[in-house]
């Protein structure tokens, strides 16, 4: 454990937990995608199947629980509990994400470190994750204005990706054999995609105005 | 049995 990873997994964290907070205490999901929550379900959902069987420490399991939690949860809240489901913007989250499912999962069969089916679906869960936030940003586009606790929880979500980038270029000066060309390009992919929500949230954060 | 990959990051 390094100090950029232990950053990435805390902003990782602290962007659910911004998550929740909106959505538990003020019983709004405005402006957040259900399909990005989705996919993040399916993301943890195929990542942490090693929960169970492989165990690495008492913090990484910890925290893999907390993140299964959270994203079903999260999705629980916006599919069912009514309250929050009336905030949630049906017209407008409209980004076909099952068809970034099926790509994902042919490219972890071509493209893996090695072919068992935890390994793929672990390979398939970095290419989902890499797109997963496609129908959040484009929602961002389509509601004009969104609020301080959405655009945080975005920011956030974007820069744990970033750290562990930074982790990475650590542990590949700092460990032999440390090459994970897939975890880093997917990663590289994930952080870059949110380039131009960065650009806009530097500019309202500048302005001190909320992110729009 | 060669070791799985060690995924110890989350």
């Amino acid at each position: 454990m390094n100090i950029f990873r232990l950053a990435g997994d805390m902003t990782h964290l602290a962007s659910v937990l911004v998550l929740l907070l909106k959505i538990h205490t003020i019983k709004s999901c405005a402006g957040v995608s259900l399909r990005t929550q989705e996919l993040y379900a399916i993301v943890f959902a195929t990542r942490y199947l090693d929960i169970f069987t492989s165990f690495v420490s008492v913090y990484n399991t910890f925290m893999k629980l907390v993140f299964l939690g959270s994203s079903f949860s999260i999705v629980w809240y916006m599919r069912y509990h009514k309250a929050v489901h009336r905030t949630y913007d049906r017209e407008q989250d409209t980004f076909r994400h099952w068809f970034l499912v099926l790509p994902c999962l042919v490219l972890a069969l071509l493209i893996h470190e090695k072919f068992t089916f935890l390994e793929v679906l672990w390979t398939f869960s970095l290419y989902l994750e890499a797109v997963a936030i496609l129908p959040q940003l484009v929602l961002l586009q389509r509601t004009r204005n969104i609020d301080n606790l959405t655009g945080q929880y975005i920011f956030l979500l974007g820069g744990y990706r970033g750290l562990y980038i930074l982790n990475w270029i650590y542990r590949y000066f700092t460990e032999p054999h440390f090459v994970h060309w897939i975890t880093w390009i997917a990663g590289l992919v994930q952080t870059l995609l949110y380039a131009d929500f960065f650009y806009y949230y530097f500019l309202r954060f500048i302005g001190g105005r909320g992110v729009e | 049995e060669e070791a799985e990959i060690g995924h110890d990051e989350l």
